[in-house]
């Protein structure tokens, strides 16, 4: 049974299932998030000084890249999006929480490609793909990270996805030229 | 009011024997249908393999043990239907024994009237027989032609047979008397006739009344009801696949359950199969994760000590576990699952865990460590590893033995790899596609051995290709798949029970890469390409020395479960053959729809 | 937004699986 704990207002379940353990704890961040909010007509829309805070950041990333400086680049994009995953509340508007993530998480995708972190990026790029983003720049950047990582067969499945959902893009169809080679050279 | 009972067991022992040969009869043509069908079968088609003497020779003595005591227990011919069809035609030689030797049934039978045998000629005799032969008899017997010799009692019996010979004639000749004795089955007409219970007294008065009585209760009341419940709860308690229903559902739930941002392993699969109920019925008292451990046991092969006998059985049920998966993860359209329960089933098959080595790694005499470590490039693929010459090859996997190193090779090079020759959308009788039609989907094949040189699909030409346009292919297209030989036995040595393998056809729709029907298996394929000697180390010119009219092109047929698409235009599918037993003998292509006018 | 979290958070752990796979 249920277990309210008073002083810090959360309750817990003991020997909770999976899905159980899931609704427990989303429960409790909702009650952590509405005794924090000092607003008590607070609304869907995001409050400005926590989207204040995530630009500021992000824009210091775009500054970076624009001076080639990836790693720090890198570095503070990724600050970004972790002030976007501690400050937002569940209650502010999910379009604009999944625009703004999905945005930040694009960029951060290319920086990862270029210094090489591959399987960073496919992280990402799934992320984007599971979240409804399924546009031919994700296909080509998730073969290219497939490719590098020397996952031919899953390369040639995502090119040829990316080609069934555009068929005339000239970067895929050249990527997928590139695996059939390395394709060819892996079965020998 | 009265009834005549059969104290003279003139009538019952027909309607027993009528009753047992009712049922032996079909059930005896059944059992000797079944035992001699059993011996010919699936083996005359199943093609033969070098891989089936390697087989034997690699399964080890406690394999052999155990197959010996779970497989096959109760052979055909001492099954319970032989038993009772043997001693049912016991009791049929008995019946008849009794009938022949008793009195009153022989009595009521000479009793019969047979104008044929009075006569003494053949049932097919003519009527100038018949005419013939009572001119003949009659002289014989008429009474004022006997002999003045015979006695009072002599010539009583003569003037009778007399009688008898004429109405016999009669019978066979004279309309109102033929009439008769075809109604009646005597010339003078209706005869004594007797109605009564073909049962003996004792059982229906009151005697033997209670015992009646009981053994209908006992029928009717429990007997009867306990193997209709029992029939009824066994066919309640598996699915159209053969898999408990217990076990059906846990797949189900996992499935509804689960969650796309886990990624889905072996791992997980084999944590989900060691919850069947079939387990828990064959071991009540072990739990989950005993036999989760026995499986990782079985495909690291490692031993399992006293819990060895468990492990194998349970290993051997994977098979229709994982279908009923397969069949499962397919209705609710997750690619991932289905993917990886196949991925599940080729490590079950070969002992071996799913890994970028799988490939080599399921070959036998491979010396793992030495492989791994002493790799100098990244051989993933049997293509990849048939570059080398042999003596190379041996000392990448770590093979000094020669004989081993053969057998290795001979494995290696009998496994099947698909090569995509042509793949279409076909409607039977149309040029193209039309807006909802009922499409199937045609996929040429080139079954080849990773030793083979690589050949581009265009140098098979594309007669080779072509399916045959008359009416009875066109009325069904899969019948001819059908007389494609079965695939040999898998090379499989660590799999408890000698297996087929089969692929397994799965059709993705791209636009949203979900699967869109439940999977197509297949294991027919003619493998014989696979002992062609066109090895890539020595072929120097593959257009000179390729002469396509000596390979075999392979067919498989996947029906569409839905109509094309209303709408004119290409649409995407992704179609994955997938090999249950080998690393490596895969297919995965995407192949457009041109739904045109 | 917190289904949106937890698949954000997923990726570590994903990330451990597939460098463990490949």
């Amino acid at each position: 049974s249920l277990v309210y704990d008073v002083n810090t207002k959360q309750i817990q379940l003991p020997e909770a299932s999976d899905d159980m353990a899931m609704n427990i704890a989303q429960i409790n961040k909702l009650t952590q998030d509405l005794i924090a909010e000092s607003n008590p007509n607070f609304t869907p829309k995001p409050r400005d000084d926590s989207t204040a805070m995530i630009k500021k950041l992000f824009e210091n990333g775009l500054k970076q890249t624009k001076q080639q400086h990836f790693p720090e680049a890198l570095k503070s994009i990724s600050l970004a999006i972790e002030m976007a995953q501690r400050k937002r509340t569940p209650w502010e508007a999910f379009a604009i929480q999944l625009q703004e993530l999905q945005f930040m998480v694009k960029n951060r995708i290319d920086l990862c490609l270029i210094q090489g972190k591959f399987m960073d990026a496919l992280q990402d790029i799934e992320l984007l793909q599971n979240t409804g983003v399924n546009t031919s720049d994700v296909f080509i950047r998730k073969t290219d990270a497939l490719i590098k990582l020397k996952q031919y067969e899953l390369a040639k499945v995502e090119c040829e996805r990316g080609l069934s959902l555009d068929p005339t893009n000239v970067k895929l169809k050249a990527l997928l030229l590139e695996n059939t080679r390395k394709l060819a050279e892996y079965n020998g | 009011l009265s009834y005549d009972y059969d104290e003279s067991s003139e009538t019952w022992p027909f309607f027993l024997l009528t009753l047992l040969c009712v049922v032996l009869i079909p059930l005896t043509i059944a059992q000797l249908y079944a035992l001699l069908k059993s011996e010919n079968s699936e083996k005359a088609t199943r093609q033969k393999s070098p891989l089936d003497e390697l087989d034997e020779r690699y399964t080890s003595a406690k394999m052999i043990d155990f197959q010996k005591k779970f497989s096959n227990k109760r052979s055909k011919l001492t099954s319970k239907r032989t038993i009772f069809v043997v001693v049912g035609w016991a009791i049929v030689a008995l019946l008849v024994n009794k009938i022949g030797g008793n009195e009153a049934i022989k009595e009521a039978a000479s009793s019969l009237f047979d104008p044929y045998e009075l006569l003494g000629i053949a049932t097919s005799a003519t009527e100038k027989e018949v005419k013939s032969a009572y001119r003949k008899l009659s002289v014989k017997f008429h009474p004022d032609k006997l002999s003045k010799d015979l006695t009072e009692q002599q010539r009583l019996d003569m003037e009778e047979q007399y009688v008898l010979i004429t109405k016999a004639y009669k019978a066979l000749t004279d309309e109102l008397t033929r009439e008769n004795f075809l109604r009646y089955g005597h010339p003078d007409g209706p005869q004594a006739t007797s109605h009564g219970i073909a049962l003996p007294k004792f059982l229906v008065n009151s005697s033997g009344s209670p015992l009646v009585i009981i053994s209908y209760i006992a029928m009717l009341g429990f007997i009867l009801p306990f193997f209709v419940s029992r029939w009824w709860s066994r066919t309640q308690s598996f699915t159209k696949k053969g898999i408990h229903v217990k076990s059906a559902s846990y797949f189900a739930d996992r499935l509804f359950n689960f969650k796309p941002s886990q990624v889905v392993t072996v791992d997980m699969i084999i944590k989900w199969l060691s919850h069947a109920e079939e387990f828990k019925i064959f071991y009540p008292n072990l739990t989950p994760s005993v036999f989760e451990s026995l499986l990782h046991d079985h495909l690291n092969r490692s031993s399992s000590s006293d819990l060895e006998d468990v492990k194998l059985r349970i290993v051997a049920k994977t098979h229709s576990l994982l279908f009923g998966l397969l069949d499962i993860a397919t209705s609710f359209r997750n690619l991932e699952i289905t993917n990886v329960t196949l991925d599940t089933f080729k490590s079950i098959v070969q002992a071996t865990p799913s890994g970028p080595y799988s490939q080599i790694l399921q070959l036998p005499n491979v010396n793992q460590k030495a492989f791994l470590e002493g790799a100098v490039d990244d051989i993933r693929t049997l293509g990849k590893l048939f570059t080398f010459d042999d003596k190379k090859i041996g000392k990448i996997l770590g093979i000094d033995d020669e004989g081993k190193l053969k057998d290795t090779l001979t494995v290696a090079s009998q496994i099947p790899h698909l090569k995509i020759v042509r793949a279409e959308f076909k409607v039977p009788g149309e040029p193209v596609v039309t807006p909802s039609s009922t499409p199937h989907i045609v996929l040429k094949v080139m079954v080849r051995s990773a030793r083979h040189k690589f050949f581009t699909p265009n140098k098979i030409p594309d007669e080779m290709c072509s399916e045959p346009q008359d009416f009875d292919s066109l009325r069904d297209p899969f019948a001819s798949t059908l007389e494609q030989p079965v695939i040999p036995e898998t090379f499989a040595p660590y799999f408890p029970v000698k297996r087929t393998g089969s692929w397994c056809c799965i059709v993705v729709l791209q636009k949203d890469g979900k699967v869109i029907q439940t999977p197509m298996i297949t294991n027919r394929l003619s493998f014989v390409n696979l002992s062609k000697d066109f090895d890539k180390r020595k072929v120097k010119d593959v257009d000179s020395e390729f002469d396509p009219k000596e390979w075999e092109v392979g067919t498989i047929k996947i029906p569409f479960s839905q109509p094309a698409p209303p709408q004119k235009g290409d649409y995407f599918f992704r179609v994955i053959v997938k090999n249950t037993d080998y690393f490596g003998a895969d297919l995965d292509i995407t192949m457009p729809m041109s739904v045109r006018d | 937004n917190q289904a949106l979290k937890r698949r954000y958070q997923a990726e570590l752990a994903r990330k451990e699986i597939f460098t463990e796979q490949w």
